[in-house]
């Protein structure tokens, strides 16, 4: 089988899904200032396995409206105005739906994926670690 | 009542990949 560290190299999907993988992504992420893109990549994972019926559900989805959406945040301005609206619109109407950050993440992942992964794989941070 | 730190945080840390 192959090592953790080849199978970073294969997807975002896996470099995330391993736990040393996250975190030194993060580092990197931090040193080029867009560490809001992952937690909110995270933070739309954890939404969705949340309870609907539990109240804090609804508080959770405020936060994360408030911290990375409706503001000049870099995640605001990787997203296309129709999704940040229809994320407003849901708030706005206490819609809340397990589903309802999955455009946004997939907007995120999608720049991730083209950008900051690309340059991960070529950073001193990973090939130090390697 | 949480404040919007920790719940962020908590909703962020439920979803991070737990040790193998």
């Amino acid at each position: 089988p192959d090592s953790p560290l080849v199978r970073w190299t294969k997807s975002l999907h896996f470099l995330l899904g391993d736990q040393d993988g996250a975190h030194l992504f993060r580092t990197f992420l931090e040193r080029e200032n867009c560490v809001d893109t992952l937690d909110f990549w995270f933070a739309c994972n954890g939404f969705r396995q949340m309870d609907l019926k539990d109240t804090k559900t609804l508080r959770v989805a405020k936060v994360i409206f408030k911290r990375y959406i409706d503001n000049k945040s870099i995640v605001a301005k990787q997203l296309k105005p129709a999704t940040k609206t229809f994320i407003r619109d849901s708030i706005k109407k206490q819609q809340i739906d397990s589903a309802m950050f999955d455009q946004a993440q997939m907007e995120i992942q999608t720049t991730m994926e083209e950008n900051a992964y690309q340059m991960f794989l070529t950073s001193d941070i990973y090939l130090e670690y390697v | 009542i949480d404040s919007e730190d920790d719940l962020l945080q908590e909703c962020i840390s439920s979803a991070m990949p737990k040790k193998k």
